[in-house]
């Protein structure tokens, strides 16, 4: 990932079940894209960045360097998506739940 | 084969599973990944619903739970009773739907009518249907619910009309009033009963047929309150203690772990102290086995780590030295001369 943008971005993230050690009861799906964020969210913010209006004063503050402490915005997850689980509970009974905000779509300055 | 009119028989209002029609060619291979023996009828509709919503992206029914329920075979006074055991489900899931999946089929005890001939007025260009004697035309299927560790029979919670259809057939029916009216009188333990048992109801554990394959199931779609909440991900999957009863906790034995995620992570953190305690190369043996002690620098050709990729190459001289030197080492510790250290010293 030596290519990839310092800014603030998505960067790809395959989760196997198996790695996080959740197989022995997920049947499906066995790995799915998660994505992350990741990268600087530094004065100036571009509009890529899709900083909120928060992030963009906290970036002037601390470039202007009034306020000691002040860190940069943090590049974090802007929409996200939902997945569909199937898998047994304690029971042994098959399961579906759709499990909100599991992957990452955007990743924004916040 | 028989399998396909149950699907079409389930009611699309209760199961959204109007889409249920699509051809579905890796069926089997889905439900292959459930195991042997859950090749049933259940785990091949939950897997319908799973690849439909998973595929279009909407969530099944308006909800985001459904459970599943598979039925345990009771005989009580000779007839066949399923007991289904609702407890998994949830106080924060908000039941929606409920429906009762079931398989039908003439009974074999009663005469079949095939054979029996038409009258001669009607037996050109219509099928006719059979005079002979045969089942009762209409069955009821009685629900009773009862509080868990009861012996009582349990409350009669609803009764639902059934006709008998020509041939063996999946069909569904919405339960919802009698599962929303248990749970709510905190009754999870419900059973099915024909007031009339067909042989499909009948089998019992030595039948030639399996009896999953043929057993009837609950299907509840809820409505998941704390799905949202911060970290139910892992409250519903994430099923390990990190410090299991009887076990020493981690710290007195990182080792010990059964595991071996968390015993390849301890190990690993045993290998990052390593170096510090033992002056060794970082990076350079982390592949060696403990009694492995030997100068075999040329194994780690095979194994390229981060330190030899930035280390700077040196000239041939120096590698010929260096050559000689890993020869006579008796291990991979660093070894400073004398004059180098006196040197330091003086500093």
């Amino acid at each position: 990932q030596w290519d990839e943008p310092r800014v603030c971005s998505r960067r790809y993230l395959k989760v196997d079940f198996a790695d996080i050690g959740w197989n022995g009861w997920i049947i499906s799906p066995k790995a799915f894209d998660a994505y992350y964020c990741a990268g600087a969210c530094e004065f100036p913010m571009p509009k890529v960045v899709r900083p909120s209006n928060h992030a963009t004063i906290q970036s002037i503050v601390r470039a202007v360097g009034i306020v000691p402490g002040v860190p940069e915005p943090c590049c974090v997850p802007d929409k996200m998506s939902s997945l569909g689980v199937l898998f047994l509970d304690e029971n042994r009974n098959v399961v579906l739940k759709v499990y909100p905000n599991m992957a990452v779509e955007t990743c924004a300055c916040r | 084969s028989h399998m396909a009119p149950g699907w079409s028989a389930a009611p699309a209002a209760a199961t959204g599973m109007r889409g249920d029609k699509d051809p579905q060619p890796s069926l089997g291979d889905a439900a292959a990944a459930l195991g042997p023996g859950a090749q049933d009828m259940v785990a091949v509709h939950m897997l319908r619903l799973y690849e439909k919503y998973s595929r279009r992206g909407v969530q099944p029914g308006g909800s985001n739970t459904v459970r599943s329920f598979r039925a345990r075979l009771e005989v009580v006074d000779q007839k066949a009773v399923y007991l289904f055991n609702l407890t998994s489900v949830q106080d924060s899931e908000m039941i929606l739907t409920a429906t009762f999946h079931f398989y039908l089929e003439p009974p074999r005890r009663w005469p079949q009518a095939r054979g029996v001939p038409c009258p001669p007025a009607r037996a050109q260009g219509t099928s006719c249907r059979p005079q002979a004697p045969g089942p009762p035309a209409r069955l009821h299927l009685l629900f009773r619910s009862l509080p868990q560790n009861s012996a009582t029979q349990g409350l009669l919670r609803g009764a639902l009309a059934l006709a008998l259809p020509p041939r063996g057939l999946w069909q569904a029916r919405d339960i919802s009033p009698i599962v929303k009216a248990a749970r709510r009188d905190g009754e999870l333990l419900l059973s099915a009963q024909l007031d009339a048992a067909p042989a499909a109801w009948e089998r019992g554990p030595g039948s030639p047929r399996p009896p999953s394959a043929h057993a009837p199931y609950i299907l509840i779609y809820a409505n998941d309150l704390a799905i949202s909440e911060p970290n139910s991900v892992a409250v519903t999957l994430q099923r390990y203690d990190p410090f299991p009863a009887g076990e020493p906790e981690p710290r007195a034995a990182p080792n010990s772990s059964a595991d071996p995620r968390v015993r390849r992570a301890a190990a690993s953190s045993a290998q990052a102290l390593g170096p510090l305690q033992d002056n060794e190369l970082p990076g350079l043996d982390e592949r060696r086995s403990p009694e492995h002690s030997g100068p075999d620098y040329h194994k780690h050709e095979l194994w390229p780590s981060p330190f030899r990729a930035l280390k700077p190459r040196p000239g041939r001289k120096e590698r010929r030295r260096k050559g000689q030197e890993l020869l006579t080492a008796a291990s991979q510790v660093l070894d400073f001369d004398e004059k180098t250290m006196q040197k330091a010293r003086r500093r």
